[in-house]
């Protein structure tokens, strides 16, 4: 543990973040250098429960500008020298803000050989270890090392810059079965099935109580079974008849019967094998469900006599092995508990797109046998899609598929020749990486691109966008920035999706109906 | 009799002076002459100066010899953040204008 908590901390774990309005970067583009800026951010919320949403205020917890030399602290730059920023620790007015030196070429997209120019994302993760009260690490390839090194393009947070931000605000919130610790599904090796998703078939370990409340010797394993006997399965046997086996030595019986078989065992409450007794013991098990692994009437004696073996008999009752029915492929999405990738009418119908699946929903509602794989309706997409980022039906019917830079233009299913095409034929800029969304607006029947804090309009006579645009996304007030997915629906309104929640638009006063988001399940899916 | 004059610095050191008061590992406080001979003062000032080096040296992970060396002099050029590596109150001032 080399990293360095300084002391003061955030009081709370949403914090708000803004590009200073008066103090912008003066040689880079302060789109893409909110993105940057938003991206560095992400590093430090994917590691902890820190969220960070940019608003468009001063007042923002963390300020980031960009200045020369003296800049109204006691910290002066140095031109372009060896000071590139510097960051505030969390508290009040300029606690947390992160300060830039103007002087310096900051470069929003380094490549290696950018021996001069310094990446704005490698010391903006740096100098926001700062503005959430992390101090230097002496660890070389620490993000809290002080000198600059550089960062790799597919960069993860090193982990004793993790382990400082999860002391300070605690590991990322985990899934629910991960937070029980005596409860984890065993997966057994994925069976590969020909086609190429795997399905994984989890078997159901039953958990034993580590602390029972009422245990006097904690972390002992329960001698009682966690799950409770199904109805009886056969009316003269007890009524564990169906408990699984659990003797994996002989699988035929039912539980460990001598000590050589499960060497922990002690068989005290078995008759002694050495001794000879006259009269056949009544078998008296120790525990109620500690049944000899012959299933017997309760009065039924057994022979003592130490040189006659147990009756083979073969059970009676089937070996019951509980096998769950194989769970759905891990990024299966669930219907009502999950977020959108893309929304979109097509010919009327509602199509809702999340990982590599999607629903149809009619008139009566969701069809059946959804979610399925977005290949199986359009084939040409790429084999090993893992999702789509914004779909939307033109005015001229044909359905236009975002995926990464890349544009697919089907006409209904085929898709059309020429395509892929990148996403630059459309004039977006080359740095874009992605789109949130794509609609038509039901306005003024205009197609709308948006993406991160951005929008753009598109002229689909031309087939480019607009030329006085981009613009900031705050003009669709209420919605915020980075969307998942905006479509209009049948009644000419839009709706703009975030989370599992959305909101619908109000043209006429250019703000969301409702600032808080209905549910997006309930709304959508029926659930 | 005129106090031995104090030994001139040269700028290098000069200048680590500044870096290493700069990034905390020099304090800038003046010593109390006071009751202290010039002789002692002097001593402190190097032993100080001296601990601070290796500090630094040890910090950025280069070989810790106490002296201004040619790594020293490389680490002290290159690119870094403006935050002290050491906090003596370095957010006094977290006024926001």
């Amino acid at each position: 543990k080399r990293f360095a908590v300084q002391g003061e901390k955030w009081k709370h774990t949403n914090l708000t973040w803004s590009l200073s309005q008066s103090r912008r970067p003066s040689q880079i583009d302060p789109h893409g250098t909110r993105a940057v800026l938003a991206r560095a951010l992400d590093v430090w919320q994917q590691a902890s429960r820190l969220t960070f949403t940019e608003i468009n205020s001063d007042d923002a917890d963390i300020v980031v500008s960009f200045s020369k030399r003296y800049h109204d602290d006691p910290y002066p730059f140095d031109g372009r020298g060896s000071i590139l920023a510097h960051a505030f620790f969390p508290g009040s007015g300029r606690g947390g803000d992160a300060h830039f030196d103007d002087d310096e070429l900051w470069l929003l997209h380094p490549n290696d050989d950018d021996e001069e120019g310094t990446s704005l994302f490698a010391v903006a993760a740096h100098e926001f270890g700062h503005s959430l009260g992390l101090s230097h690490s002496s660890v070389k390839g620490a993000l809290m090392y002080p000198w600059y090194q550089g960062i790799q393009p597919n960069f993860v947070l090193p982990d004793d810059d993790r382990n400082g931000i999860q002391q300070m605000y605690g590991p990322k919130y985990k899934r629910t079965w991960e937070k029980i610790p005596y409860y984890r599904p065993v997966q057994t090796q994925p069976t590969t099935t020909t086609t190429t998703t795997t399905t994984t078939t989890t078997t159901r370990q039953p958990y034993i109580h580590q602390h029972h409340p009422g245990r006097h010797r904690p972390n002992t394993p329960s001698r009682y079974p966690a799950y409770y006997p199904e109805k009886p399965s056969h009316p003269d046997w007890p009524h564990y008849s169906n408990y699984p086996n659990r003797n994996p030595t002989y699988p035929d019986r039912r539980y460990y019967t001598t000590t050589e078989e499960h060497p922990r065992r002690t068989n005290h409450h078995y008759p002694r094998r050495t001794e000879t007794t006259t009269h056949a013991t009544t078998y008296r098990p120790r525990f109620p469900h500690a049944q000899p692994e012959y299933p017997t009437h309760p009065r039924q004696n057994y022979p003592t006599d130490p040189g006659q073996d147990y009756p083979k008999r073969k059970p009676y009752y089937p070996v019951k092995t509980t096998t769950m029915k194989p769970t759905p492929p891990p990024d299966k999405p669930d219907t009502c508990d999950t977020t959108y990738d893309a929304v979109t009418l097509i010919r009327g119908e509602l199509y809702i797109f999340k990982n590599r699946y999607h629903w149809r929903i009619g008139a009566n509602g969701r069809y059946p046998g959804y979610p399925i794989e977005i290949t199986r309706m359009w084939a040409e997409l790429p084999k090993n899609l893992t999702h789509v980022d914004a779909v939307y039906e033109r005015p001229d019917r044909k359905i236009a598929f975002f995926i990464g830079k890349q544009l697919y233009l089907f006409d209904s299913q085929y898709l059309l020749p020429g395509y892929p095409k990148n996403i630059v034929h459309l004039g977006l800029p080359a740095n874009l990486e992605k789109l949130d969304g794509a609609t038509v607006w039901g306005h003024n029947g205009k197609t709308y691109f948006y993406s991160g804090t951005m929008y753009w309009k598109f002229d689909e006579e031309v087939g480019h966008v607009e030329l006085d645009y981009p613009r900031d996304m705050s003009t669709w007030r209420g919605v915020g920035y980075n969307i998942d997915s905006v479509f209009q629906w049948k009644d000419g309104k839009t709706y703009f999706f975030k989370g599992k929640g959305f909101w619908k638009f109000d043209d006429l006063n250019m703000r969301v109906q409702h600032d808080r988001q209905l549910p997006s399940a309930q709304f959508w899916m029926s659930c | 009799a005129p106090a031995p004059s104090r030994p001139t610095r040269s700028t290098s050191e000069k200048s680590a002076r500044s870096y290493l008061e700069m990034f905390g590992y020099l304090t800038k406080e003046k010593p109390e002459v006071g009751n202290l001979l010039m002789e002692d003062v002097e001593q402190s000032y190097e032993d100080d100066f001296r601990i601070a080096i290796k500090t630094l040296q040890e910090f950025g992970g280069i070989p810790v010899t106490g002296v201004i060396d040619h790594a020293t002099k490389e680490l002290m050029k290159k690119k870094r953040c403006g935050r002290p590596d050491r906090e003596p109150g370095y957010d006094k001032n977290n006024r926001r204008r």
